[in-house]
């Protein structure tokens, strides 16, 4: 009774009935099973004050290393279906998930509304996803090339030059276009966006997304505003840009995610186009 | 319609700016407005052309072709007045998945509904498993919101349900499917759910 699964095909999630969290992916036809946790957070971002950079377009640069979780625990919605199972899952008034496993997925999708953001703290926020797995991942995680192969990042470390950290996270993070994943000796955990964000893995066995971002000072590179996006009606009910997408994850034994990357990848960036009508079907060929 | 404006839009989003979200807010602006209406032109030149292939009627002469088609870009809030609105009697909604890829895929189709006792077939006319998904207040407040403030639309009544069915479409091709009311006595199970308490 402490976990309820959810998943009508091969793929399982698991969730602390407890804490609403994810806390476990298994695939029986692989029998591929990690323990993870997924939870939203967000960086202050630096207002550039005793550090006089400020965080902003160009430059992302936290206050402190640490960002501060939404919430530890989430009210979980389930509904359950012949084709798919949704978990909805509200953190906090402004960061709305649902994740999708269908029956005949490997994968499960994550469908992330973020916003709008609050900024009456004067604080601006850098909004994350964190997956942290039970993977002893000795700093090496992969990140795609511009959309290009997956390359091999190791955390606090460059091939080319003796690398000086001054920045832990922001010095760790890379562009994200198609995917990052981490593997161990046993398993692979990756994840597939729909757009281009920035990621990293802090930790071992963790996998991070930036999702959304709303800052309040420019970070004096040249774009000489802050990234602080509104939305108004008739110019009088202003508020930050809410943002709402989806992202894939897929777990694997080790050497085989390639293939669901590759194929899954391309199939994100080509949704099926679709055209309505009305018509009578009798008469239709 | 060609698509000229969406290939002007795409060059101009090509700028070091506009890739990695470097411009000052009026500028990002102006990208998304050459964006939307290369892509509301190409919809239309897609929408021709799929009349053209699909009506055999027309004989390969695409102006003569009746069928008229509609694409929902804001899907993703839930708003498609194609697939909300009640379709007239005698007729159905016709959903065309055009699959731009090589290879052929089984994808999930979500389409909001306001009529939860509707029966999808295929091509052959075979009944196709759906589920209906009850809408949640986020996407609605959503829609509610952006509906207003971008389109000027007071929404007054979101659509009640996601309907969701399995597509499957052949490589650089097309597939239809045929979306009408059923009886009564097939009526389908809706769904179950369960909420868990914080």
């Amino acid at each position: 009774n402490e976990t309820i699964e959810i998943g009508p095909g091969n793929l399982k999630l698991s969730f602390s009935t407890t804490s609403g969290q994810l806390t476990r992916i298994f695939n029986s036809k692989t029998g591929v099973d990690i323990p993870v946790q997924q939870s939203y957070l967000w960086y202050a971002s630096s207002p550039g004050e005793a550090d006089p950079q400020a965080s902003g377009a160009y430059i992302f640069r936290p206050t402190g290393s640490l960002p501060s979780v939404v919430s530890r625990s989430v009210p979980l919605k389930i509904i359950r279906g012949p084709l798919v199972d949704e978990v909805h899952q509200q953190f906090n008034s402004w960061i709305y998930q649902i994740i999708r496993v269908y029956k005949d997925k490997d994968h499960a999708e994550f469908e992330f509304t973020i916003g709008p953001i609050p900024t009456d703290d004067s604080i601006g926020k850098e909004v994350i996803t964190r997956l942290s797995a039970n993977m002893a991942t000795d700093q090496v995680f992969y990140t795609d090339s511009n959309g290009r192969d997956f390359l091999k990042r190791v955390r606090d470390y460059r091939a080319d030059w003796p690398l000086t950290v001054t920045q832990p996270v922001a010095g760790n993070y890379y562009p994200i276009n198609l995917g990052i994943f981490i593997e161990d000796k046993k398993s692979e955990l990756s994840v597939l966006v729909d757009r281009a964000t920035g990621g990293s893995s802090i930790s071992d066995g963790e996998i991070e997304l930036m999702l959304h971002r709303r800052i309040l000072k420019d970070d004096s590179r040249g774009v000489g505003e802050p990234l602080d996006e509104i939305v108004c009606i008739n110019n009088n009910t202003c508020e930050g840009l809410t943002v709402r997408g989806n992202y894939y994850v897929s777990v694997d034994q080790l050497g085989s995610g390639a293939r669901w990357r590759r194929r899954a990848g391309q199939e994100i960036y080509s949704p099926l186009v679709l055209a309505f009508s009305h018509e009578e079907s009798e008469k239709w060929s | 319609a060609n698509t000229d404006s969406l290939g002007d839009a795409l060059g101009i989003a090509q700028h070091h700016d506009a890739v990695t979200g470097t411009a000052k807010q009026h500028t990002t602006n102006d990208y998304a407005k050459r964006l939307a209406i290369g892509s509301s032109e190409a919809e239309a030149v897609v929408d021709s052309a799929l009349s053209c292939l699909i009506d055999s009627k027309s004989n390969g002469n695409c102006t003569a072709s009746t069928l008229k088609f509609n694409q929902c870009q804001l899907l993703n809030i839930s708003y498609c007045p194609s697939t909300e609105d009640d379709v007239p009697n005698g007729k159905s909604l016709v959903v065309v998945a055009y699959n731009s890829l090589g290879w052929g895929r089984t994808d999930i189709i979500r389409i909001p509904v306001n009529d939860h006792n509707l029966v999808v077939k295929d091509s052959s006319g075979n009944v196709v498993k759906s589920q209906y998904i009850e809408m949640d207040s986020v996407t609605d407040e959503l829609r509610k919101f952006y509906l207003k403030a971008y389109l000027g639309i007071s929404d007054t009544s979101p659509a009640k349900y996601w309907l969701v069915f399995p597509a499957s479409v052949p490589p650089l091709g097309w597939s239809t499917y045929f979306i009408s009311r059923g009886t009564q006595k097939g009526r389908r199970r809706k769904f179950s759910s369960r909420d868990i308490a914080q």
